[in-house]
């Protein structure tokens, strides 16, 4: 039997929040213009999904799957969570 | 738990605080005595202790406050981020800001004060963000009895690391 469901993509909604959540959480140097820098490096943007999963003990896909969705919008202290 | 770089740390054995302003969701005399509480579980442990003062520049300056509010680091309305404070050292160091979108409370309901007063002070005397999800210093807010709560295991070793553990 096949184990597969069906997935659905993040909306673009969801994917500038992710965006600005890794660049406001696990940017170590602090660059916050997420729409500008990430678009520019896809691959950047999955390592730092890959951090934060690994962080948080989530599977770590560099995707932005429900389970990663869901701790990013859990409310938070506002400090980054790589040291600096 | 971890360490900001180059581990910053209070030079002091005695640091000050002052509350600059309060938050109309509490007393004043249960912030004071909350923020008090949220302290002595890392003077408990460690050999440092906090005084509390009304006037002039204290070392840790604590504020209500929403949206911008002057540190580059404006406040995102309810929910999301709840607080932030600033590691040791001169200037804004140790400075403790939360939010005054939130709902500040001292149960299970909105953000409990203490818990998330004790997690910013933690910051304020040199902590990181802990990967531990059962220690007080893991990034997100989960609410859990304040009733006799002590300082996990992890904080207390991340704390004592930095600076040596309280002689009683």
């Amino acid at each position: 039997l096949c184990g597969a469901v069906p997935t659905t993509s993040p909306s673009q909604e969801e994917l500038s929040k992710a965006q600005d959540y890794l660049s406001q959480f696990f940017s170590k140097v602090g660059v916050s213009a997420p729409n500008t820098v990430w678009r520019s490096s896809l691959d950047s943007f999955e390592e730092t999904l890959r951090k934060m999963q690994d962080f948080y003990d989530l599977e770590v896909t560099g995707q932005l799957d429900t389970n990663t969705m869901d701790v990013m919008n859990r409310p938070r202290c506002g400090f980054t969570d790589v040291s600096q | 738990y971890a360490h900001f770089d180059n581990r910053p740390k209070w030079e002091k054995t005695v640091v000050t605080y002052r509350i600059i302003n309060y938050t109309p969701d509490l007393s004043q005399g249960d912030v004071d005595a909350t923020i008090a509480k949220a302290l002595q579980l890392y003077s408990d442990v460690i050999p440092l202790d906090f005084k509390q003062i009304y006037s002039g520049t204290a070392d840790i300056m604590i504020v209500f406050k929403r949206r911008d509010h002057g540190d580059f680091a404006p406040f995102d309305g309810q929910s999301g981020v709840l607080a932030h404070a600033f590691s040791p050292g001169e200037g804004h160091g140790g400075d403790t800001h939360f939010d005054e979108d939130e709902t500040w409370t001292l149960t299970s309901g909105g953000a409990n004060l203490f818990l998330v007063a004790a997690h910013e002070f933690g910051h304020a005397l040199g902590l990181a963000h802990s990967q531990v999800r059962t220690a007080l210093m893991y990034p997100t807010y989960n609410y859990v009895n304040t009733e006799g709560y002590k300082l996990p295991d992890d904080d207390i070793q991340g704390v004592q690391a930095i600076y040596g553990i309280r002689e009683t």
